[in-house]
């Protein structure tokens, strides 16, 4: 059990590092460390990450940004170990620029062709990234109503405003 | 293993029988604030077999019925129906399609189904075991979660690891 | 002191109330009570939300952006009492859709003749409600550089993108 | 009152003096993740004369200081300092304009000024004790904040409704 789980973690740490300079930049660094790496079964799991140029003393130095980022990029990574049929991201771009939106789509385009992804968003340019929308409506009753959302109408709709 | 279709009955605000087909790639949920994206993620967590309310925004089961509004009584039940192709075979069954269902009455009777056969919760559960998409999943992702891994909260990070080795 | 207590919630709660149809639209109501009436200086405060057409039993029981317009509600509430020279909301519009946005700049709109506000911000409706706009960028330096923004090249750089 | 300028120097990211002017009405501030919007908050507060850590984000009052990069050492004190107009004579003083400056050593070591004369941290904040701007304002408000009021963590609801009555 010790061996299986010393595997998975060393991977999830490869990857954490790739994608997370994947999402953010040349020169930004990561690493995954076991608090007590002689008792891996029950030791705590601490995550470093470094912007570069920066020199944050924990994660909780770092923006309300860039520490959702850091977060994706472990999730991702513990994803590419055991790739889920689906991921479902609610909402998850709300703390984003623009830049780092585009950036988490384009990670999320390129695991979609082994998983579906279904992204809750408000976000115009994630709307941008996806294949097909579903817009969820309410109005004054209470009760939710569905119905398939045509990307161009939407486009259209939005110069108007 | 790929999701076919989504059907939500009485569950929340979801009083309508309300049927959604999910497609290779990237699907987008978009709405104003209040009409029940976040439900139809619970919704998927629920049919998947979550039992602990508060990953559900509930404090009792009974809250994931539709409660009613001022124009329309509240629901008997909720019902949650999933259909997934088996592709990969990654399910442990012989199916090449499968369909599980949850049902949970007012009166605190709940119904499992795979394939229209009734079965346990447990049945269910064990079908996803080693998916990724079981109870905790690294797959369903929200910013209260992102919160939870960044702080740390009663172990989450360990969850998530354990979830995948 | 409990007279002053109870003047004060009891204004509070008019304006809750106001704001809070301001925000929210026609139809919807909340209130605000006192768990325990009989002892004002100890009591907790009850929020209850109710838009229109629905019946949740808690404020738990509502969306992320309906949550956050509610506490929003409540904050200006109490402002109203008690007017500060300058608010400061941190990207509190995050979690809001199109149309609350736009309320939320409005009501800002209102308030600003009276006090200044300082709006950190990611969304383009709220750039588009400013008066000025400070650009802050770090670039590779991990040190912080603060421009004024021009309001006009901003969109037309949009445009472009 | 109205705010006229705010200027920052070794506060957190923003290791070069830095000066921002105010106007009436609605001010924007944008950039980047991590850019350093945040920590013109967290330096207003500072000023204002903020001492909980956690509500500047950090584990002990040192943290607030630059702490340098690869190419530049870091600072050995931080200073804030915010200049307001003391229209309506708000403030409870005969000065028209007031600056407040604040300054943090890495010894340790902190030092108060208002409009240029040393003074203590209590005369900072009893400036602004019924101002609506003190310790645990209403008037800034982050996420964190909505959370901690839906909550109602710590009768949070109850610090808020004292601090305005
Ligand atoms: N059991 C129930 N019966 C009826 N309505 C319910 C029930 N549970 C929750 N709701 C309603 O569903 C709405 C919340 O839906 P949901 O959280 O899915 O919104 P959302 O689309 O995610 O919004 P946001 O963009 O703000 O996150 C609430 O207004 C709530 O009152
Ligand atoms: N004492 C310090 N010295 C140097 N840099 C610091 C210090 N404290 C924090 N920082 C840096 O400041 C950056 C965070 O800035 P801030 O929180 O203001 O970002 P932000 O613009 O609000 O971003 P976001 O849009 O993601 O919220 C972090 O990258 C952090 O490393
Ligand atoms: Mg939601
Ligand atoms: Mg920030």
């Amino acid at each position: 059990a010790t061996d299986l789980f010393n595997q998975a973690f060393s991977q999830i740490r490869d990857n954490f590092k790739k994608v997370f300079q994947g999402l953010f930049r040349e020169g930004d660094t990561c690493d995954l460390q076991l608090t007590e790496p002689s008792n891996p079964l029950d030791s705590k799991i601490d995550i470093n990450a470094k912007p570069k140029g920066k020199r944050p003393l924990t994660i909780n130095q770092l923006s309300g940004g860039e520490k959702t980022l850091t977060a994706i990029s472990l999730l991702f990574a513990i994803y590419l170990l055991k790739p889920a049929p689906f991921c479902i991201f609610d909402e998850v771009d709300a703390p984003l620029d623009d830049a780092n939106i585009d950036k988490f789509n384009q990670i999320i385009r390129q695991f979609s062709a082994e998983s579906q992804f279904i992204l809750v968003t408000h976000n115009k340019r994630t709307m941008a990234a996806t294949n097909v929308m579903y817009g969820v409506t309410m109005e004054n009753t209470g009760v939710s109503k569905v119905l398939p959302v045509d990307l161009m109408a939407l486009n259209l709709a939005d110069e108007q405003n | 293993m790929q999701l076919k279709s989504l059907e939500i009955y009485g569950f929340k605000s979801f009083a309508d029988k309300t049927k959604f087909f999910f497609d290779k790639g990237i699907t987008g949920v978009v709405g104003p604030n209040g009409c029940g994206k976040s439900n139809i993620v619970d919704a998927i967590r629920w049919a998947l077999g979550e039992q602990k309310t508060k990953n559900l925004r509930s404090e009792k089961m009974e809250n994931i019925i539709f409660n009613g509004t001022e124009k329309r009584k509240r629901a008997n039940f909720a019902e949650v129906s999933l259909t997934f192709e088996n592709t990969k075979n990654i399910l442990p069954t012989d199916y090449h399609t499968v369909t599980i269902s949850r049902k949970f009455y007012r009166s605190g009777d709940g119904e499992y189904y795979l394939n229209g056969v009734a079965c346990r919760l447990k049945d269910i559960q064990n079908l996803f075991l080693d998916t990724g998409i079981g109870s905790d999943s690294y797959a369903i992702i929200e910013l209260k979660m992102v919160d939870e891994i960044l702080n740390d909260k009663e172990n989450s990070r360990r969850n998530l690891f354990e979830e995948a080795a």
